[in-house]
């Protein structure tokens, strides 16, 4: 799983 | 990025300006829960310590950085402000959050992806962003004096959670592996929570008349 996807939301 | 979710973050943004924009320009808090903008101001803090570390995009730490400053700026204006204060309605506004707080902090210490600091405290934030509007929906129905700014706050900050299950739908379709149980129910609760203003806020606004939550 790439760098964890959800985090680059606000 | 897309759409859902870019008109999402600037409709939570404009939320908080609409507020400061109110709290500066009439020098006025009242009908505004404190508690709701303290539980903003730790959904920040907690969900951006990576703020620093984790790199994601000049837009990502731009608007970080002003949610972080909007909204421990907003606490800072009802506390400490001189006129603001006095405008604050206190004997109100007395949802005890701390038990909003602790719970969260349990689920989040057993319902989590990692058991790490960080992700605890991410998956911390979350569930206290869930139930943050509380403080300020039971003010809403006791005080009955919806303002157009604050019934405004409130519909903004429903709209950009609405805009963000969009945005969730859309990165399941097209991103595979985009799945996140965690932050989609607790964003689907916090969704829900509005549902009841949201309805007798487009009443009132299709009836043109004064919004009035029922008893």
């Amino acid at each position: 799983r790439p760098k964890d996807d959800a985090k680059d939301e606000l | 990025m897309n759409i859902f979710r870019l008109s999402g973050d600037m409709t939570h943004l404009m939320s908080v300006i609409v507020l400061l924009l109110k709290i500066h320009t009439i020098k006025s808090c009242a009908g505004i829960s404190l508690k709701t903008q303290e539980l903003y101001a730790l959904v920040f803090a907690t969900r951006y310590l990576d703020i620093f570390t984790d790199f994601v995009s000049v837009y990502n730490t731009i608007m970080k950085l002003i949610f972080l400053a909007t909204s421990f700026s907003i606490v800072w204006y009802m506390r400490h402000h001189k006129i603001v204060r006095r405008s604050y309605d206190k004997e109100q506004d007395t949802f005890r959050h701390l038990f909003l707080i602790l719970p969260c902090l349990i689920l989040a210490l057993v319902v989590n992806e990692k058991f790490t600091f960080k992700e605890v405290m991410w998956t911390f934030s979350l569930y206290v962003e869930a139930v943050a509007i509380l403080p300020q929906l039971v003010l809403l129905q006791r005080t009955k004096n919806i303002d157009n700014l604050t019934g405004q706050y409130v519909f903004l900050l429903g709209a950009y959670r609405a805009l963000y299950i969009l945005n969730w739908i859309y990165r399941y379709l097209t991103e595979k592996h985009f799945v996140h149980w965690i932050t989609w129910i607790s964003g689907l609760v916090q969704t829900l929570l509005y549902a009841d203003f949201f309805y007798y806020y487009i009443n009132s606004w299709k009836n043109n008349v004064r919004l009035q939550l029922p008893a």
